[in-house]
């Protein structure tokens, strides 16, 4: 029902 | 020239107990006003920042910022060969050195050691966390009752969701053999020994992987109290803060999502 997200879905490279 | 001395090893061992698990390897920036890393994990799911701030060292000199690439289990190794009460002293060459001298000093100054750690060319991507983000929610509470939450309820399952309403936190569970949950009240009284602060602007509900939120537990011996700050659909930011303002270490954690 719920799957994991990730990082890189939320901040991006500097 | 980099030359940083603690008084103590406690306050280094500590934070390098909050992070080994969570990251292999990472670079340490060395610049004037301390030392901090920023690394993920593997899967990308959390991300780990520490800060030590150069008031945290009695000595501390960086001449010009300097990466070290250091293996997190390397330096770890080192690290046990100080007692809790020794200082630490590093200084690293700040013209590409390949590697980092560790000097440990008793009390009485009559028993020093000296190790050599060797140093890593890492590749490693920054990620841009915003500084001071407008969270729906802020909760603040004993770092021990953070290791009691999330040490219970990630041994009945991996799913665990906060969900923070006007003055209360619930932590719940859902896992194999049954589910639980858990509800925090913030504490009545200012002066009370142990207190739970809730700040809410808007209620917020959001599912978070258990491992990680008990991994974060290895940082309770850095602070008294642990802040976690929520916004709906964002990465949960949980803060572990040294005392007298010398640092900290916090991790940003990818929430689960609907599908």
């Amino acid at each position: 029902r719920d799957k994991q997200s990730n990082l890189k879905m939320f901040y991006g490279s500097e | 020239m980099f030359e940083a001395k603690l008084t103590e090893s406690t306050t280094i061992k500590r934070v390098l107990d909050a992070i080994k698990d969570l990251i292999q390897q990472a670079n340490f920036d060395c610049s004037a006003d301390g030392l901090s890393l920023q690394a993920m994990d593997t899967p990308h799911v959390c991300l780990t920042t520490m800060t030590l701030r150069s008031q945290a060292f009695e000595v501390y000199r960086c001449d010009r910022p300097l990466s070290m690439g250091i293996n997190l289990s390397s330096i770890s190794k080192i690290l046990k060969c100080a007692a809790s009460k020794d200082s630490v002293k590093i200084v690293a060459d700040d013209e590409g050195a390949d590697c980092a001298e560790f000097i440990f000093e008793n009390e009485s100054a009559d028993r020093i050691a000296h190790f050599e750690l060797k140093l890593m060319d890492i590749d490693s991507e920054h990620l841009s966390i915003p500084e001071d983000s407008d969270y729906q929610a802020i909760i603040s509470m004993p770092s021990a009752e953070y290791r009691r939450i999330f040490s219970d309820l990630s041994i009945i399952g991996d799913t665990i969701t906060i969900e923070i309403n006007k003055n209360t936190a619930c932590f719940s569970v859902e896992g194999d053999i049954g589910n639980g949950s858990l509800n925090l009240a913030q504490t009545d009284s200012a002066d009370e020994k142990n207190p739970v602060t809730i700040n809410v602007k808007e209620p917020v509900k959001m599912t978070f992987p258990g491992k990680y939120l008990n991994t974060f537990t290895k940082a309770v011996p850095i602070s008294e109290f642990v802040t976690l700050c929520l916004t709906d659909g964002n990465p949960l930011a949980i803060e572990f803060s040294l005392p007298d303002e010398a640092g900290f270490v916090r991790y940003f954690l990818a929430p689960k999502i609907d599908q």
